[in-house]
């Protein structure tokens, strides 16, 4: 597993942006997008899970230094999609492990997970792909965070 | 933005696995991917959004070929991380557009989703990374969601 992950990286500068109870149906997530695209607004992470009763949450994250401009931009989109609200929150962090074949590798998740949680860092979204596992968590424990990811897979800390 | 987009590719074989309203703290993630692990079962894709009342949904897909195996041990996942139940789907696919720099490209993500609405396809799942958009949709509309993201991006179909 170990030679698997290459190397762990982090992000500071992250707010989290969840627009509540979107309606699941073709065309929304396009409708929410276009405005941020429009006002220039880097969008980082996608994040949205399966719904429940028609509708699912569509989460987000940018620079915390976009944040006042999302948020003036926040109310009516909300209303466009017709959700129920949106959250925007700052002080997180992004944490991500950077390896090859990551799917494939039975225990590889499990590992990650486990070291985080064995320092007792609560783990707040997930998106992985094949080649990222990232993490969302809170940005006082940024450092603990790579710090156990780096001992879990036996990297050396540049 | 057309040269931020290389390729766009696709999966077939995906079911995906969601266990609801796991409790949202630290451990969680790690005590439900450690049996999938010891189990030799591959995860593909993991997602995880936002918490609500302290429980989220935590999300995953496996080859549909594996579904049985995994569908054996989900009760007893589900039960020892208390959460409330899990669902099962098959008949899902995956739909990745790979890229570079696809985060800080304002109004790519916009395109992405706006070519699946065009072609009326909804997107069950989205997870990103820097160089990777990937969606889950209905398998039956996998063939229309790549040649829709061909076009959008002028890519040759290969
Ligand atoms: C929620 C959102 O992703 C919706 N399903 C869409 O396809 O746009
Ligand atoms: C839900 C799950 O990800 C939990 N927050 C954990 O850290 O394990």
């Amino acid at each position: 597993i170990r030679q698997k992950v290459r190397a762990i990286a982090h992000e500071t500068d992250v707010a989290k942006v969840t627009i509540l109870r979107v309606p699941d149906k073709p065309g929304i997530a396009a409708s929410i997008f276009g405005p941020f695209g429009d006002a220039g607004i880097d969008i980082d992470i996608v994040l949205q899970n399966v719904s429940h009763d028609g509708t699912t949450d569509l989460s987000f994250t940018i620079a915390e230094s976009h944040l006042p401009k999302a948020r003036r931009m926040l109310g009516s989109v909300t209303r466009k999609v017709q959700a129920q609200g949106y959250t925007a929150t700052a002080g997180v962090a992004k944490v991500t492990v950077i390896g090859s074949g990551l799917r494939g590798t039975p225990g590889i998740y499990a590992k990650i997970f486990q070291a985080l949680a064995d320092a007792g860092i609560n783990i707040q979204m997930i998106a992985t792909s094949e080649i990222h596992v990232t993490c969302i968590i809170d940005r006082p424990r940024v450092r603990e965070a790579v710090r156990a990811l780096h001992a879990a897979f036996e990297l050396e800390r540049i």
